[in-house]
């Protein structure tokens, strides 16, 4: 059994598409720091959101292997069972031979879900027993000169956003990369000085970690030290989220995140999302269930900082967006 | 040789669950499911 506990499928937002099998089968799934495995859903998944969803068949797959021990992952929100598959899968140019995958039979908590699975890129450590993570398979196939991949989230409209593997497009980014090493080699967790707003130290007085996570768009914290920070903006809560008046995007002051001496401010146009008349913040609590000194830095922060993912030397590059 | 491949931002749950009044049953439910989680 692989837990992932911090996965948060309710903001999952940016997508892209890949291909399994002979000939393809096409399938939109999350490109996702937060974990380690591959799934999609099988063909005789009973569950309703796999009605909804593409469904992979193995018999119209003359390269598909059946593996077959089951699987099982706990999400945040979900849970999928199935079990263990073997393809061929293609991601743009890259195939990766041979690629095991999880098939799901079982869905929980994936209705509506604008995606069909999930394509974990965290290290092999916390994937599923048996299952080679699918950068780990291209990596040993020799499909990168380097083995890196990055993220470019564009921040104004819903296309231009980019997953790149094998290197780095300096065309997305501005001035150089600062590189974080890895806290340890199971997931993209990187150490964090501080939080401020107005020269205050609001959160993580004391250091805490932080996982980079590009299948959650918003920034989870202690419940606590997030609701803090909700309340230095004079946001109220309103229906579970904390809402601002929309005014006040003018006047609020960026919230900084120092990470390595270095400050990342995020400004109040990327913490306040709109909707229709209200503006909420995305700042969200209820980490500390499972971590009690953990941040989740998703999408929101992603989009204002171009992110790279260096596997060799374990360490995470973060530059300003373009 | 870098290989770039597009990705779309979708509407996400929240956002579509905000627009039909059911993101507040939603996380009470998610909040529920949570602490029987750690229960066990």
């Amino acid at each position: 059994i692989t837990i992932h506990p911090l996965r948060n499928y309710l903001d999952t937002a940016y997508v892209g598409n890949i291909t399994i099998g002979t000939p393809p089968q096409e399938f939109r799934v999350v490109f996702d720091t937060g974990s380690a495995n591959l799934w999609v859903p099988c063909i005789t998944c009973t569950s309703p959101a796999c009605y909804t969803h593409n469904t992979f068949n193995p018999q119209n797959s003359s390269s598909f292997r059946e593996v077959g021990s089951p699987i099982t992952i706990f999400y945040g929100s979900g849970i999928i069972q199935g079990f263990l598959g073997s393809d061929t899968i293609r991601i743009g140019n890259l195939v990766s031979l041979k690629q095991s995958f999880g098939l799901s039979q079982e869905e929980y908590g994936f209705d509506g879900a604008p995606f069909d699975g999930v394509l974990g890129l965290a290290f092999p450590s916390i994937s599923t027993k048996g299952a080679i993570p699918i950068f780990d398979n291209l990596w040993s196939q020799g499909a990168f000169s380097e083995p890196v991949f990055a993220f470019y989230l564009s921040k104004y409209k819903p296309e231009g956003s980019v997953v790149m593997f094998g290197g780095v497009d300096h065309r997305y980014y501005k001035g150089e990369l600062n590189w974080i090493p890895v806290s340890q080699p199971h997931h993209w967790l990187i150490s964090m000085n501080h939080i401020s707003m107005n020269g205050n130290i609001v959160a993580c007085s004391h250091g805490c970690q932080a996982f980079v996570d590009t299948g959650t768009s918003l920034i989870y914290g202690p419940t606590d030290l997030v609701t803090n920070i909700n309340k230095l903006m004079n946001a109220r809560l309103e229906n579970s989220e904390y809402a601002v008046l929309c005014d006040a995007v003018k006047t609020l002051p960026p919230v900084i995140f120092n990470i390595n001496g270095i400050d990342y401010p995020l400004p109040p146009q990327a913490y306040i999302t709109k909707d229709k008349n209200s503006c909420m913040s995305i700042f969200q609590g209820g980490l500390e269930n499972l971590s009690p000194d953990n941040w989740l830095l998703g999408d929101v922060f992603l989009r204002q900082y171009f992110s790279v993912f260096d596997r060799k030397n374990e360490r995470i590059g973060l530059a300003p967006a373009v | 040789c870098v290989v770039i491949l597009p990705l779309k931002k979708m509407k996400t749950l929240r956002e579509t669950l905000r627009e039909k009044n059911l993101l507040n049953n939603f996380l009470e439910e998610q909040a529920y499911r949570l602490s029987k989680n750690d229960s066990k």
